[in-house]
C-alpha cells in the first residue's frame, strides 16, 4: 500500500519588479509542511533572473527539502501563478515523482519567461505582486 | 507534465 499526502503552499512576493537578485541569485520562501506535526519541511526557491546563461531570460523555480527524518522522500509537484482572480495559470507539473534527500531540490529552470511575466496585459503581477502556488504530493509506504 | 531539473545534480557510481 502507498500513502499520498497532498498539500499546497502560496508564496506572494511583493514589489516583484524591484527585486534585486541577479542571475544565479535566489529568493527563498518560509518553510512549510503538510501539517503541524509533519517532520518534512520544505521551501520554495526562486531565481528571478534565472539560474544560469541558459535560463537568464526565465524565472527559475524549485522545491527544496529543508529537513526530513528519513533517508529519502519521493514527491510529485506542480507550480503555478495565481492571477488577480486567484486562479491558477501557467501551471507546470512534474512528469513523475522525484527523489528528495535533505538539501535537495527539484523544479524548473525555465518555469516562465521573464518578458511574459512582466507583460502587464498577461495579468500575472497584479499590484506588482507575484503569487506562486505550489502543490506537493508526498508518496510513502503506509 | 514536464521533466524537472535540479540545481544539485548528484554523481551516480
Amino acid at each position: 500500500h502507498i500513502k499520498v499526502a497532498k498539500f499546497s503552499y502560496v508564496w506572494t512576493i511583493n514589489n516583484f519588479s524591484y527585486t534585486r537578485e541577479e542571475m544565479g541569485e535566489v529568493l527563498k520562501s518560509s518553510t512549510f509542511s503538510a501539517g503541524a506535526n509533519d517532520k518534512l519541511k520544505w521551501c520554495l526557491r526562486v531565481n528571478p533572473k534565472g539560474l544560469d546563461d541558459e535560463s537568464k531570460d526565465y524565472l527559475s523555480l524549485y522545491l527544496f527539502l529543508v529537513s526530513c527524518n528519513k533517508n529519502e522522500v519521493r514527491a510529485r509537484f506542480k507550480f503555478s501563478i495565481l492571477n488577480a482572480k486567484r486562479e491558477e495559470t501557467r501551471a507546470m507539473e512534474s512528469q513523475r515523482a522525484y527523489r528528495f534527500v535533505q538539501g535537495k531540490d527539484w523544479g524548473f529552470k525555465k518555469f516562465i519567461r521573464r518578458d511574459f511575466l512582466m507583460e502587464e496585459v498577461n495579468g500575472l503581477l497584479p499590484d506588482d505582486k507575484l503569487t506562486l502556488f505550489c502543490e506537493v504530493s508526498v508518496i510513502s509506504d503506509s | 507534465k514536464r521533466k524537472a531539473d535540479t540545481t544539485t545534480p548528484s554523481a551516480n557510481f
